[in-house]
């Protein structure tokens, strides 16, 4: 499962603004 | 450049304005479909149809009970002080009056609290209500409960002024609801015009008769369906994003803007991404709800159905506000979600879509949002929703192409990414 029992991400934010601005 | 080649392909390219054109064909074939009407029936099926003929996955249809009432024949006339037609709709769930129809004298009010302080006054009487619009949430109160708190002081019928921001003498209908240990009376809505000239007539003390006549049924639950459609995660296929609107409408006009445009841009997401030859990690899964105009009946269902699986919904989207020029979106979810949505947004620059709002709204998504699985609704320019809603109005001619092409974008670069990231959005 890429959520975790208690809902957090594993990813920092930097991590993940990374991520959506490969979409770009 | 995946967000680039979603909105080139909504917007300038191959797939500009289809899902305008789908909704056209759509609108102008089935016409508006009331829940527990042949119409709606007929959606469905075409709906199902298009589904699968678009060759998107696991097209299904979820079966519903929906409320069955029927409008029947319906007038109103003004005896005295003079001769007047007054335009009128009754409202979803409402009786009918007796064949002979009901003569009384008028009492208008402005207010609820109004009404409890001339109570004495009422009795006997129809009530007309002219609330003022101050916004939806806050005025529908009157349509929603105008009949039941009329009956309470022993008025025989309540036509309650339209919600509607503007008007041109036009009633627009909408669902009320009875109480159990209150009688019922026959309700209906009236346009802005005559609710306001039957004010000014009281208050010059001016006695106001009315003929009211409403043929109204109530038949037994129907069956309805949810119509379901997807495109199949890569990586995560039990997880779901889902992107919604709601297929039925009321029976004036084509439900061509409520909703309509919603659940045509919706299935604009799923047929853009197909288009594109992108498969998210998580499904996508387009619901189109039935029974919403009665209060969110084909979404309680499938909440009841699914919850067993919320841990695996990442977001639920509801467009049901109009599909104009799109602003952003309003949101529901964590504050770390809320920051990922707002970067996600950022996307949507090339088309000024960028805004991230407060609340997501939507009748059929808030069982879940509720449970705290995040949830987005579509903010477009509203400003003229209102004119529209629930009227003969409610038409194609209120939809635009270009403004169809934004939203799909936006809602479908939203859907997709979130469907795509690594990661299901944080909750609480």
């Amino acid at each position: 499962k890429s959520l975790r029992r208690d809902g957090s991400s594993l990813k920092s934010f930097e991590d993940i603004k990374n991520e959506i601005a490969g979409y770009t | 450049n995946i967000a680039k080649a979603i909105i080139d392909l909504a917007v300038h390219g191959k797939a500009q304005n289809r899902s305008y054109e789908r909704l056209a064909v759509f609108a102008d074939t089935i016409g508006p479909r009331l829940s527990g009407s042949k119409n709606l029936e007929a959606g469905i099926k075409y709906m199902f149809n298009a589904l699968q003929k678009d060759g998107l996955e696991n097209v299904h249809l979820e079966p519903v009970k929906v409320p069955h009432w029927e409008r029947g024949e319906e007038f109103a006339v003004m005896l005295e002080p003079r001769n007047h037609s007054i335009a009128i709709l009754g409202l979803g769930s409402s009786i009918a009056t007796p064949p002979e129809g009901i003569t009384a004298e008028v009492i208008v009010v402005a207010s609820f609290d109004e009404l409890h302080k001339r109570a004495q006054e009422a009795k006997g009487k129809i009530v007309v209500y002219n609330e003022p619009f101050i916004s939806y949430g806050e005025t529908v109160q009157y349509r929603l409960q105008g009949a039941v708190e009329a009956a309470k002081v022993g008025a025989v019928a309540s036509l309650i002024r339209s919600v509607a921001s503007f008007s041109i003498h036009s009633p627009h209908t909408g669902e009320q609801s009875y109480q159990p240990d209150v009688p019922q009376i026959p309700t209906a809505c009236i346009s802005v015009e005559d609710a306001e000239m039957m004010s000014r007539m009281s208050l010059r003390g001016t006695k106001i008769v009315v003929h009211l006549r409403m043929g109204a049924k109530t038949y037994p639950d129907s069956l309805s369906f949810n119509t379901v459609a997807e495109i199949v995660g890569s990586k995560y296929p039990e997880q779901v994003v889902l992107v919604s609107g709601h297929l039925d409408s009321w029976d004036v006009g084509q439900g061509a803007m409520d909703d309509g445009g919603g659940a045509f841009i919706s299935w604009e997401a799923l047929s853009l991404i197909k288009d594109l030859g992108l498969r998210p990690k998580r499904t996508l899964r387009l619901v189109l709800w039935t029974g919403e105009e009665q209060g969110g009946v084909g979404a309680e269902q499938y909440y009841q159905l699914h919850k067993e699986n919320i841990s695996n919904f990442d977001i639920v989207m509801e467009s049901d506000e109009g599909t104009f020029k799109p602003s952003g979106l309003g949101f529901t979810g964590s504050a770390a979600s809320r920051d990922i949505v707002k970067e996600i947004m950022t996307l949507l620059q090339p088309i000024n879509a960028t805004d991230v709002y407060d609340t997501a709204d939507g009748t059929d998504i808030s069982y879940w949002m509720r449970d705290g699985v995040p949830g987005a609704s579509l903010h477009s320019d509203i400003n003229k929703y209102f004119w529209f809603h629930h009227s003969q109005g409610d038409t194609m001619t209120v939809q635009d192409p270009n403004q169809m092409n934004l939203c799909a974008a936006l809602w479908t670069v939203v859907s997709y990414v979130i469907a795509d990231m690594e990661d299901m959005l944080p909750r609480d």
